[in-house]
C-alpha cells in the first residue's frame, strides 16, 4: 500500500509491513503522529512507539500496548486499526478530540518483535522472547511475568523451558526494560493498557496477591461501563475483575507492576475468541474485534482524562 | 520450521474443585508437554490445551481415568495454521 487508507486493516500483516505502516502514519501526520523508539529487542529490533500528540510539554499520557505475547496476533492487528483510528477520529469525534487537546497517547503495536518475527517465520505458536536461557536449550521468557510485582512468586514458573518462564530476574528482557524506563522517565502516565487475546476479559490488578488494590471499586466500575459499551456494539460477552479472581494467580505481571508505580487505570484485555479458534482468529475477525475494543478503550481513556488525579 | 501436524486443542470443563485440582496439576507435568492455551479458572469454566500427537493417546487416557470430560477444540491443528497461511498468501496476491 501507498499509504494509510489503502492498508488492508481486515488481514495479519508480517512484522517488516507493521514497521511500513507506522512510517507512513508518521510522515502523512507529522503535526500529530511521531515513532519514538524505546529500545531494541534482544535481536535487535527496534521497539517502536507512536506519540499521538497536539501538542504541549509531557502532558498526562496513556499507554496502550498490544502483541507482549507474540502468537496473539489479533491484538497487532488491533494495534494497527487503533491507530489508524485516532488519525481519523480526531477532530471528528467529541470524546477523543478532548482527549488529545489534553493528553498524549502512546501506542506499540508490536511489544515483542523477535517473537512476532518467530511466529512468521518458524513457530506460529510462539509466545515468549526468543532470548536464549543459559543452561537450557529452551528459548525466551514470558514477557508478562517478567516484571517486578511479586517477582518470582506463584503463578510464573522458574523452568525456562515453560510457557509462564519469569526469566532470571525482574526486567531481564529488554523489551519489558524498555516500558519500565519509558514508563519511569515520562512520570506522566496516567492509564496503562496491555492488550492480549483470547477469552474476552477486562481484568485490572492484582494478579499476585489477592489483596484488592485500593481503588478496586473504582476500577471495578470503569471496566462495567467499558465493557457494556463493548458489548453493545456485537453482543460480545466479557467478564471482568481482579486478575486473580478472574483468571488465576499470576505473579511479576505488567499492570501490576504499572499499578504499584503509581498509574492508577491500570487495565490488560483479553481479546476475542472464545475458543473456537484460539490464537487462530480468523482475519474476518480483525476488525469488529478492533471496533468492539475500541469502545471499552474509550471508556478507559475517557474516564482518565475526565478524573484526573 | 515447527509443524503442529496431528496436534490436538481439547477442552476441558472442569465440573468440581476436585477436577480443578487435578487439571491444574497438569501444568507441572511435563510428559505430555502441553501447552495451555488457556488456563485454570474456575469450576466450568473451560481449559484449553494444546496437545501434541505424540503424547495425545496417553493424555487422553489420562483424562479419562480420571473421568476429566473434553472436547476437541481444535482437530488438527496444522490444517488450521496451512488455512491461515492460503489466506494470508491470497490476500496479499490479491493486495499486489
Amino acid at each position: 500500500p501507498r499509504n494509510t487508507d489503502s492498508f488492508d486493516y481486515a488481514r495479519y500483516h508480517p512484522i517488516n509491513e507493521i514497521y511500513s505502516f507506522q512510517d507512513m502514519l508518521v510522515a502523512e501526520n507529522p503535526n500529530m503522529v511521531s515513532k519514538l523508539v524505546i529500545g531494541q529487542s534482544y535481536e535487535g529490533r527496534p521497539l517502536n512507539v507512536l506519540k499521538f500528540s497536539t501538542g504541549g510539554t509531557n502532558r498526562p499520557a496513556i499507554w496502550i500496548d498490544t502483541g507482549i505475547h507474540s502468537r496473539e496476533w489479533v491484538t497487532q492487528a488491533s494495534g494497527i486499526w487503533f491507530a489508524k483510528k485516532i488519525v481519523k477520529d480526531y477532530g471528528s469525534d467529541p470524546a477523543l478530540t478532548a482527549i488529545l487537546d489534553n493528553m498524549d497517547i502512546f501506542l506499540e503495536i508490536v511489544t515483542n518483535p523477535d517473537g512476532y518475527y518467530f511466529t512468521h517465520t518458524s513457530n506460529r505458536m510462539w509466545r515468549k522472547t526468543r532470548k536464549p536461557n543459559p543452561g537450557s536449550s529452551c528459548i525466551g521468557v514470558d514477557p508478562n511475568r517478567n516484571w517486578d510485582a511479586g517477582f518470582g512468586g506463584p503463578g510464573a514458573s522458574s523452568s525456562p523451558c515453560s510457557e509462564t518462564y519469569r526469566g532470571p530476574r525482574a526486567h531481564s528482557e529488554p523489551e519489558v526494560k524498555a516500558i519500565v524506563d519509558f514508563v519511569k522517565s515520562h512520570g506522566n502516565i496516567k492509564a496503562f493498557i496491555s492488550i492480549h487475546s483470547y477469552s474476552q476479559m477486562l481484568l485490572y490488578p492484582y494478579g499476585y496477591t489477592t489483596t484488592p488494590v485500593k481503588d478496586q471499586a473504582e476500577l471495578h466500575q470503569l471496566a462495567q461501563k467499558a465493557i457494556s459499551d463493548l458489548t453493545s456494539l456485537y453482543g460480545t460477552r466479557y467478564k471482568y475483575g481482579s486478575i486473580i479472581n478472574t483468571i488465576y494467580q499470576a505473579s511479576g505481571g505488567t499492570i501490576d507492576w504499572t499499578y504499584n508505580q503509581g498509574v492508577k487505570y491500570s487495565y490488560t484485555f483479553e481479546l476475542r475468541d472464545t475458543g473456537l479458534y484460539g490464537f487462530l482468529l480468523p482475519a474476518n475477525q480483525i476488525i469488529p474485534t478492533a471496533q468492539e475494543t475500541w469502545l471499552a478503550l474509550m471508556a478507559i481513556m475517557d474516564h482518565t482524562h475526565k478524573n484526573p488525579y | 520450521k515447527d509443524t503442529f501436524e496431528g496436534h490436538q486443542v481439547l477442552r476441558i470443563v472442569p465440573k468440581n474443585d476436585v477436577q480443578l485440582s487435578l487439571i491444574k496439576e497438569l501444568e507441572k507435568m511435563i510428559e505430555f508437554e502441553l501447552d495451555i492455551w488457556m488456563g485454570v479458572t474456575d469450576a466450568f469454566s473451560p481449559v484449553d490445551i494444546r496437545v501434541p500427537s505424540h503424547t495425545l493417546h496417553s493424555f487422553k487416557s489420562y483424562l479419562e481415568n480420571f473421568n476429566i470430560n473434553y472436547s476437541t477444540m481444535i482437530e488438527n491443528l496444522q490444517e488450521m495454521l496451512d488455512r491461515e497461511q492460503e489466506e494470508m498468501d491470497s490476500a496479499a496476491r490479491v493486495g499486489q
